[in-house]
């Protein structure tokens, strides 16, 4: 059996929140380390990747692999019910059919529980090598987020270029184009502000911007994110968890 | 022009 417990149901609130639009059923799996979900959006341009570790929760037991097949939107519409601030357990029996939410304030005066029904979903999963990227970029997570709201103004895509000068976001459509600049610099004071830019080569790459966005609701679980990229292949962009992550990995726009 | 790719041309499907 599933037992988990959460200090403050904001935090998985927060996670269900940054992948929801993109994907629609998918299984969480279970076992003694943790939670870990891998699950491709409808058009497989985006592949959401979750891990939460058992050191994440207050409370941790799974002494079975569980799978929990679950339709993240009604997941979401549960959670909904919690207050940021309540308890939330998680619980399910082994081969149950339903996983049980629990919330509670932290007096412990109101318990709220909700029995959400399992689905068994027959999923596809990506076996992604481990990869050594060509640029890595350590930046604000809201300082992204603002620069591609501001460029989808422009136009339906974003072009990154990585070089040792640094990050260029640019953009252009029909009404003009647009860019913005971002050399490294350290912030001591304000570490998440810091740009830190790691490279073999420079790289080039142009992305979706409507699928980026949906990609940056993450920037609510984490002060910086992480773009790696390499000419022609998929991005893999990291918000970092206490115990775990969110991970995406993100097909380019390919030239004719 | 350009166009959008797919992760299943990346990746192996399982």
């Amino acid at each position: 059996m599933l037992e988990a417990k959460l200090d403050a149901a904001s935090q998985l609130k927060k996670i269900v929140e940054a992948i929801r639009d993109m994907l629609g059923e998918c299984n969480i799996e279970c076992n003694e380390t943790g939670l870990a979900l891998q699950s491709l959006d409808k058009s497989h341009i985006v592949l959401v990747s979750l891990l939460l570790g058992s050191d994440g929760f207050s409370e941790y037991r799974c002494d079975r692999g569980v799978t929990l097949g679950l339709n993240i939107n009604s997941l979401a519409t549960v959670l909904r019910c919690a207050n940021n601030d309540d308890i939330l357990t998680l619980r399910s029996e082994d081969r149950a059919n339903e996983l049980i939410l629990t919330f509670e304030d932290s007096k412990a005066d109101r318990i709220s529980e909700f029995n959400l029904r399992l689905m068994d979903i027959d999923q596809e999963y990506l076996a992604i090598p481990e990869t050594e990227y060509a640029a890595t970029v350590v930046m604000s997570a809201a300082v992204l987020q603002r620069t591609l709201r501001d460029l989808s103004a422009l136009s339906e895509a974003v072009t990154i270029e990585i070089d040792k000068e640094g990050i260029r976001f640019s953009a252009e459509g029909d009404l003009g184009k647009g860019s913005t600049h971002f050399k490294p610099c350290v912030d001591m004071e304000n570490a998440e502000n810091s740009i830190n830019i790691t490279l073999s080569e420079p790289v080039s790459l142009s992305f979706n911007l409507q699928y980026f966005s949906n990609i940056t609701k993450a920037s609510s679980l984490s002060s910086t994110v992480t773009l790696q990229m390499t000419a022609g292949m998929p991005a893999q962009i990291e918000y970092k968890l206490p115990s775990g992550h969110v991970r995406y990995y993100f097909a380019p726009k390919i030239e004719d | 022009q350009s166009n959008q790719s797919t992760l299943s041309s990346f990746f192996k499907i399982s």
